[in-house]
């Protein structure tokens, strides 16, 4: 068996040590295990890079935790919109998607793009007629939010906006 | 935001990047996940790259295809060429900035300027390697 490798990342940003808790750091690493393990699942089995990588991005978009997919911050007037991206090392195809609102896997449309799609980069609602027509899982704007983030705008829209916002 | 960087059995290398954006952006806000070469991006037997933090500085610095650049033209080692394309501008690009990389090799490198990552990796299947802080 060749040599395989997968790393992944849930994000970067400076915070309080002890607005993180224990249990809190917990499920960052269990979110951040099932990401590895779903894409070793494809590397094992002789699957290519590109398989791999959104399987993984697939299993962060689904966890409430991380943000992207379900979980994703809220802009301005308390809305999900989402990016993604994926590149292939080997030919340089690329498949990119801005600000899709009801995509339930953002990385699996820009995958998609990268596959079938004569462009390589779809954003709004042109990038959701796409995903129709691949017959992509779309969800309702609930779906993506969380009571978390729903605090968390809250605090936002009340406070400064001029505040630092974190990714 | 979340990403992943791969290397399959065929020596092939693959980037992906997902977000939900900053907190709090005004609507229509574009991230630098989806533009290739700024949050995302993967050049055999380079690297494969995947970037985190405050987008708007992620692009200017064209951080994912820096990590790149730095490898192929400066002979730069991985972990060197990404701690540099994280740090190099950091009078002109102020603000969070972390990324994964990993090249043919399998040998994968971290860099980030903020206190907190979520990262792992795992190489050939073995048992994960996952860490938080800096």
């Amino acid at each position: 068996m060749s040599k395989f490798a997968i790393a992944v990342h849930a994000g970067a940003e400076t915070v309080k040590r002890a607005e993180v808790t224990k249990e809190l750091e917990n499920r960052y690493r269990e979110g951040l295990e099932e990401a590895l393990q779903a894409g070793n699942a494809v590397l094992e089995k002789g699957g290519s890079a590109i398989d791999a990588v959104a399987a993984a991005i697939e299993r962060m978009e689904d966890n409430p935790l991380f943000n992207a997919g379900k979980g994703g911050s809220l802009n301005l007037h308390g809305e999900n919109d989402f990016d993604a991206a994926i590149m292939d090392g080997h030919t340089l195809n690329v498949g990119s998607v801005g600000s899709v609102r009801y995509v339930k896997n953002p990385i699996k449309l820009a995958k998609e793009i990268m596959i079938r799609c004569k462009h390589s980069f779809l954003s709004g609602t042109g990038a959701e007629e796409y995903a129709l027509t691949q017959g992509l899982e779309l969800e309702k704007p609930s779906y993506f939010v969380t009571e978390e983030k729903q605090k968390e705008w809250h605090e936002s829209v009340l406070g400064d906006h001029r505040q630092k916002s974190h990714d | 935001t979340v990403g992943a960087v791969a290397l399959d059995q065929h020596g092939n290398l693959a980037a992906g990047t997902s977000t939900g954006g900053l907190e709090n952006r005004l609507k229509g806000r574009i991230s630098d996940t989806p533009i290739i070469g700024g949050g995302t991006y993967a050049n055999n037997p380079y690297c494969a790259v995947s970037c985190t933090g405050e987008g708007e500085v992620i692009m200017r610095g064209a951080t994912a295809h820096e990590v790149y650049a730095l490898v192929k033209y400066a002979g730069e080692k991985l972990e060197k060429a990404a701690d540099k394309a994280v740090t190099m501008y950091e009078e002109l690009l102020q603000g969070d900035i972390g990324l994964i990389a990993l090249n043919q090799q399998g040998e994968v490198a971290f860099a980030f300027n903020t206190n907190l990552m979520k990262r792992g990796y795992s190489i050939s299947g073995k048992k994960p390697h996952i860490a938080l802080w800096d």
